[in-house]
């Protein structure tokens, strides 16, 4: 799994 | 991009206007706190930096702007334009409980060391708390108008569809982040309270008041 900020989300 | 993130951020972008239109339409700002909307300024400032690093898509980008543009229209529209009609008596929470704290917690624990990581970081942990000066208010003076509680309904359905989002971006992704889940689930608990208000009394035609 990626743990990592979800940059696309707003 | 799933439909409960699309319409999440409808969702949020709909909270947003409803709250701009009822301060415009009727010249007043009573009863919302300034509070919690400099704090949402503040979140969407320092979480949308990346605005001048990274470019995601047009959708991405425009939300983006949209939603600072209007955080700042409705702290001018509160704090300056219909200044004489802000209840700052009322909106007496202490945000520095809440932004001091936070901004600890963000320091330490982030993804990575780095300035906009730690104002990403921040902004997602402000977030989750920044609503707690408007039903404080809510709380101070036992009652909301009907259109301020349509406000707090949208911005709380925006967080509970982003946790379904997180759900199904986990199971079809293999993609989670824990520090935007776990300050997601916060925030929508904060709201419960409130929901079951907005079910049990505006949505049945009442005006939403507390027992004193």
């Amino acid at each position: 799994c990626h743990r990592k900020r979800p940059k696309d989300e707003l | 991009m799933n439909i409960f993130r699309l319409t999440g951020d409808l969702s949020h972008l709909a909270a947003i206007i409803i709250l701009l239109l009822k301060i415009w339409k009727t010249r007043s700002c009573a009863g919302i706190s300034g509070k919690s909307q400099i704090l949402f300024a503040i979140v969407f400032t320092t979480r949308y930096l990346d605005l001048l690093s990274s470019f995601i898509s047009l959708y991405n980008t425009s939300m983006k702007v949209i939603y600072i543009g209007c955080a700042y229209a409705t702290v001018y529209l509160i704090y300056m334009k219909f200044r004489a009609t802000y209840d700052g008596n009322h909106d007496s929470f202490r945000v520095e409980f809440l932004v001091v704290p936070v901004g600890g917690l963000a320091v330490l624990i982030n993804h990575d060391f780095s300035f906009l990581e730690i104002l990403w970081t921040f902004s997602i942990y402000l977030e989750s708390v920044a609503i707690l000066p408007q039903l404080f208010m809510i709380s101070k003076t036992g009652e909301a108008e009907t259109i301020t509680t349509h406000y707090l309904f949208c911005l709380g359905l925006y967080r509970a569809l982003y946790i379904v989002n997180w759900i199904w971006r986990y199971y079809f992704e293999a993609f989670f982040d824990l520090i935007a889940i776990v300050a997601g689930v916060v925030q929508t608990i904060l709201y419960c309270d409130f929901f079951y208000l907005y079910v049990t009394k505006v949505l049945k035609g009442k005006k939403l008041s507390l027992p004193a």
